[in-house]
């Protein structure tokens, strides 16, 4: 009797209805272990922390909150003449972020897969914009509206970050629900040609071992001063 | 877990008890990443009057003692935590996904009257 009587009130305590089942547990990135030791270590030690600034990623926040995409590929073929290889449309469930405060950071974390795939890989282009229209794509083909990131990536490994500023200003204005991406990944056309023909579809690879996260950074004034006060 | 004080402490007087909640006996540790457990330390002991002229205790603790020494009704001065810190909690929520937050005042780390 007490053991459910401490889950239901923890539970209760941490936001959550009920304890989270096992098997639909995420993949933990490394900058959020990383920010727990540091934390861990500075509390052994008695240090005294600003838990409303997250010095790792370099903004106030308090709450860390890391998202999984939802989205669909819309597809990948070989690259094409203008060198486009994948594209997918990444949704986020931005209702979990429900407490008051305000955003503070929105990062888009791609896994592109292990390193061994991209040996000789040629150079990527990675475009990310806010999908138009987003209430219609279920009838039409979404469609990329205002660019939010275009950058070229040699030799990818491991996970790419892109601070979406954007994303940011919107949230904070219009409090979304949800967020839908528009992602697309070209192949630099020249590098692609003369080293990888013989590899196959490399935009195959990549759709298999993409894996997209949002990790969003609120910041709850009730429990964090601003940060002028602290100053002051 | 309760964590055994030293034995020259006055048991009955005002200290920190330190309680070690571990995720693991409760089953919390597949859904919560880290920490492993925390210190659910909480205070508790005998504020009598010789007390409050030492031990972080407060002015107004010495006056309550006085007073409860002129008047039994007045209730003793009361064991309270002086100083706390937060602890940051890195789980999984049930829509898959990962959460680090912060959570102020929650380890107690020093008692006074």
């Amino acid at each position: 009797q007490t053991s459910e009587f401490q889950d239901y009130d923890f539970l209760q305590f941490l936001g959550l209805k009920k304890a989270p089942s096992p098997h639909r547990f995420q993949p933990v990135p490394r900058i959020l272990r990383k920010i727990i030791r540091a934390r861990e270590t500075a509390a052994a030690r008695g240090a005294s922390q600003d838990l409303c600034y997250v010095k790792e990623l370099g903004v106030r926040g308090n709450l860390l909150r890391l998202l999984p995409d939802q989205g669909f590929f819309l597809n990948t073929q070989k690259p094409s003449q203008d060198g486009s290889c994948l594209q997918k449309v990444l949704s986020f469930n931005l209702s979990a972020v429900k407490e008051k405060g305000k955003l503070t950071m929105a990062q888009l974390i791609l896994h592109l897969g292990p390193r061994s795939y991209y040996y000789l890989q040629p150079e990527l282009v990675v475009a990310v914009s806010v999908v138009q229209d987003s209430g219609v794509w279920g009838r039409s083909h979404p469609k990329p509206g205002r660019l939010l990131v275009q950058k070229s990536v040699r030799g990818p490994q491991g996970s790419l970050q892109f601070n979406l500023q954007g994303v940011v200003k919107d949230w904070n204005r219009h409090q979304l629900k949800n967020l839908d991406l528009y992602l697309e990944i070209l192949v630099k056309e020249d590098r692609y040609s003369r080293v990888n023909a013989q590899l196959d579809n490399p935009c195959n690879q990549l759709m298999h071992s993409l894996h997209a996260s949002l990790l969003v950074v609120t910041l709850n004034l009730k429990h964090c001063h601003p940060s002028s006060r602290k100053k002051r | 877990a309760a964590v055994p004080i030293p034995t020259g402490l006055c048991r009955n007087l005002c200290h920190r008890h330190q309680l070690f909640v571990n995720f693991q006996d409760l089953g919390w540790h597949k859904w919560v990443i880290a920490p492993k457990g925390f210190m659910a330390n909480y205070c508790h002991g005998d504020c009598p009057f010789t007390m409050t002229t030492y031990l972080n205790s407060s002015n107004y603790a010495f006056m309550q003692a006085l007073m409860h020494m002129a008047d039994p009704k007045v209730p003793k001065a009361v064991c309270i935590p002086t100083k706390l810190s937060p602890i940051s909690m890195l789980y999984q929520d049930n829509d898959k996904n990962v959460i680090l937050r912060h959570y102020e005042d929650m380890v107690v780390d020093e008692c006074g009257c």
